[in-house]
């Protein structure tokens, strides 16, 4: 629930624009505001896209940070 | 194995990525 709730937050963050999906360069555009290189980022990208169609879906991100989640705290 | 090697790699580049996020909000209310 919480876990859910944090993924949607995260999306939005990097949906700026509330297109409901996250595209590449909404990814880049992260380079301002996060600690991350250019080159992470878009390896961060291509961790989420799990279809690769260039595209991350709410699921998609969601899943991905739910791997991160438990994979941090345990169970 | 180079698969093997990108999964831990990503794994990492997420982690890193999630916590960032998370500093991000924690930092700025």
């Amino acid at each position: 629930e919480v876990m859910w709730k944090k993924a949607q937050e995260f999306f939005q963050t990097c949906d700026s624009e509330g297109k409901g999906f996250i595209a590449r360069t909404d990814m880049q555009r992260l380079h301002k505001e996060l600690p991350l290189s250019l080159e992470e980022l878009e390896d961060v990208f291509d961790a989420l896209d799990a279809d690769a169609n260039g595209f991350l879906t709410p699921e998609e991100f969601a899943s991905g940070f739910s791997h991160f989640f438990f994979s941090q705290n345990g169970h | 194995d180079p698969n093997m090697k990108a999964g831990a790699t990503s794994e990492g580049v997420l982690a890193n990525f999630f916590n960032s996020l998370l500093s991000k909000k924690t930092g700025s209310p």
